[in-house]
């Protein structure tokens, strides 16, 4: 489902060129889980970035469900982030101005689907993270761990095949966090695909590999054990 | 130092008043170093919110370096905020216009330090938290992690005998959230006192006591075995 083929990127500060990831190459199969873990600042964000189509490599390539990315049109690009791909940011990226609910409902929205079956799902993946009481607030009535699981919620709506999760569980007590998990682990058992950034070793153990990046480079990769 | 006297804090959203914490009682020492647990919505941050003078309780009273907060002037509430709280908020609040080492001089700079002595103090309290050489970096250049290193160096700095920190590890490794652990440690032996809102035991160790919050009541607390 997703091919990075000797991705590299470099960031341009003023201080000169940061090389912030690579060269680095990952193969994600249909309905695999995959954990990647990692020191403050070694490129996970960077990673999940390329892999989103949020940006691009200076070097190599991103194979989304067969797509090169490199030859992909604005619009398709577009299409594949609203139809094929979940987001949890890390800074969570939720919009001020819309209640939870409509926050959540967002990419079903943007994607055409009929107004009332985009409340109802999003009242549904409120619901697993045990937010339906909150459909009506606004982000910034939220606690952080309440802003966070809108942020989760919101990636699970509709059927996209991807779920790119950039530490979705640092402002999570341990067990709302092995709840997110759990939700996490049944969607790809379900058949959805997980890239998960996490510093938590117990969240990376639901995962079926974890991959350990520093200074940008694969330092290790584990095959969790089948049960 | 700081002293909640049975606060009560309702918010007033349009779904009607939410009781988001209290009755509660706490008595902080000065050199102590004190960690909240709980889970997400548990009115922890609150709390921290009404012990740093950015809020008012709805009820009850607060109590900081002998002053009781309800009959505060604004300047005298301002100048205890510059000089006597550190905070680390959940949300960070750097400033994107600033380089890293201004935001972590920003707090000297508004009490009036001469420019050069709070360059070096941010420039030290930088090195601490192992960003020296990002010092440059503007907030929106940098890694989750750093980002959460700034806004802990900018508590640092300074002689402000009160730290409140609201999670401030979720973004980091384990290795250099454990460092970050040791520095606020060493900082509460040294004098300074702390309030740490943490969801991870391991961080939550290094206090003398814990309590744990639940519905915005005191659940439990525990006293930290003396070594
Ligand atoms: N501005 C607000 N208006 C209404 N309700 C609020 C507001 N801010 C927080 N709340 C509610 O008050 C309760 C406590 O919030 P608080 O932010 O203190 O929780 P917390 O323990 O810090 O949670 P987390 O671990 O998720 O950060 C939550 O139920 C939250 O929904
Ligand atoms: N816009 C940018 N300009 C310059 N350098 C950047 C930029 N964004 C990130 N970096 C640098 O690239 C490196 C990797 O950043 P990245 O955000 O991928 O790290 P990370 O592994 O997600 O870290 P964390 O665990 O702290 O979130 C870091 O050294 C960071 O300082
Ligand atoms: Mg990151
Ligand atoms: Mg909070």
């Amino acid at each position: 489902l997703l091919q990075l083929v000797n991705v590299t990127r470099v960031y341009h500060s003023d201080a000169g060129p940061v090389p912030a990831l690579g060269p680095l190459s990952l193969d994600l199969h249909p309905g695999e889980f995959v954990a990647i873990m990692g020191p403050s600042g070694s490129g996970k964000s960077t990673l999940l970035a390329l892999a989103g189509a949020l940006d691009q490599p200076t070097a190599g390539q991103v194979i989304l469900a067969g797509q090169n990315l490199a030859g992909a049109t604005p619009t398709a690009l577009a299409e594949l982030r609203r139809r094929v791909i979940g987001y949890i940011f890390q800074d969570l990226n939720l919009l001020p101005g819309l209640t939870a609910a409509e926050n959540v409902a967002l990419p079903l929205e943007l994607d055409e689907t009929p107004a009332a079956s985009a409340r109802q799902a999003a009242t549904q993946a409120l619901t697993e993270v045990g937010l339906a009481h909150l459909a009506q607030r606004f982000p910034d009535d939220l606690s952080g761990g309440e802003q966070q699981r809108v942020a989760i919620a919101r990636a699970f709506v509709g059927h996209r095949r991807l779920l790119l999760a950039d530490e979705p569980t640092g402002a999570l007590d341990s067990v709302t966090g092995e709840n997110v998990m759990r939700l996490l682990h049944s969607q790809t058992r379900a058949g959805r695909t997980a890239l998960l950034v996490t510093h938590n070793a117990a969240h990376a153990a639901w995962a079926d590999r974890v991959i350990y990046l520093r200074d940008g480079l694969v330092a290790d990769e584990v095959v969790a054990p089948q049960p």
